[in-house]
C-alpha cells in the first residue's frame, strides 16, 4: 500500500 | 461493495436496533452488558474519527453516524433513563475494562500498518471489536437463562462477522491485490468467540426451547 490507508469496510 | 459485505452491515444494524428496541419496548436492560456496548462505543469512536475529513462513500458515512448514535443511545438508556438503569444487572457484568483496552492499545501500537495517530486508533477500535463481546457473554453464560431478544441480538451480531468473512472470501477472490492480514485475523478471531454461542443458540431453535447456556 501507498500513501495514507484507505478504509473502505465499515 | 458487494452482497455479503451490505448483508453484514445490515445485520449489524438489525442487531443494534434489535437491542435498542428491545430497551424501549420493555424499559428493562436485563441481562445486557453495559460493558460491551461501552467497548462498542469506543470502538465505534476510535474507528470512525475520519468521519469528518476522509470521505469515501454516502453509504460508509450514514452508517458511521447511525452506528455512533444508537449505540450512544443504548448506553444512555443504561446509565441514565430513570427506569432503564435500575434493571442493569451490576452484580454480573464485572468483567474489567482494562483486561481488554490495555493488550488491545499495546498490540494496536506493535502491529498496525502505518505508524500514525488515526492509524494506530483504528487498529485499536479492529483489535478491540474482536473481544468486545466477551463482557456480554460472561454474562450470557453468569445468568443462565438467556430472554430471546438478548439471544437474537448475540446470534444477529454473530452472523454479521460471518457475513464479513463471505465478504473478504469474494473480495479476495475478485479484486487483483486484495490483501488485508490484519482485518483478516482479528476478524477471525472475533468470530470464532461466537461458535460456542452458535451451538447453543441453533440446538435450542431446532428443539423449540428456550435458550440455556450450560454452567
Amino acid at each position: 500500500a501507498s500513501g495514507q490507508e484507505t478504509h473502505d469496510e465499515l | 461493495m458487494n452482497l455479503f459485505r451490505f448483508a453484514g452491515d445490515i445485520l449489524h444494524l438489525l442487531s443494534i436496533l434489535v437491542l435498542l428496541l428491545k430497551i424501549h419496548a420493555t424499559k428493562s436492560c436485563a441481562g445486557i452488558s453495559l460493558k460491551t456496548q461501552e467497548l462498542y462505543l469506543a470502538v465505534f469512536i476510535t474507528r470512525y474519527l475520519d468521519l469528518f475529513w476522509n470521505f469515501h462513500s454516502l453509504y460508509n458515512s450514514v452508517f458511521k453516524v447511525v452506528y455512533i448514535g444508537t449505540t450512544s443511545m443504548i448506553v444512555w438508556y443504561m446509565r441514565r433513563h430513570r427506569n432503564v438503569k435500575l434493571t442493569y444487572d451490576r452484580d454480573h457484568d464485572t468483567f474489567r475494562y482494562l483486561f481488554l483496552v490495555a493488550p488491545c492499545a499495546v498490540l494496536s501500537l506493535l502491529i498496525n500498518a502505518r505508524y500514525n495517530l488515526f492509524e494506530i486508533l483504528w487498529t485499536f477500535s479492529i483489535y478491540l471489536e474482536a473481544v468486545a463481546i466477551l463482557p456480554q457473554l460472561v454474562l450470557l453464560q453468569r445468568t443462565k437463562n438467556v430472554d430471546n431478544l438478548t439471544g437474537n441480538y448475540v446470534f444477529l451480531l454473530g452472523l454479521y462477522r460471518a457475513f464479513y468473512i463471505l465478504n473478504w472470501v469474494y473480495r479476495f477472490a475478485t479484486e487483483p491485490g486484495y490483501s488485508a492480514w490484519l482485518v483478516w485475523i482479528s476478524g477471525l478471531i472475533q468470530t470464532g468467540l461466537y461458535l460456542d454461542f452458535f451451538y447453543y443458540y441453533v440446538q435450542a431453535w431446532k428443539q423449540s426451547k428456550k435458550l440455556q447456556l450450560p454452567s
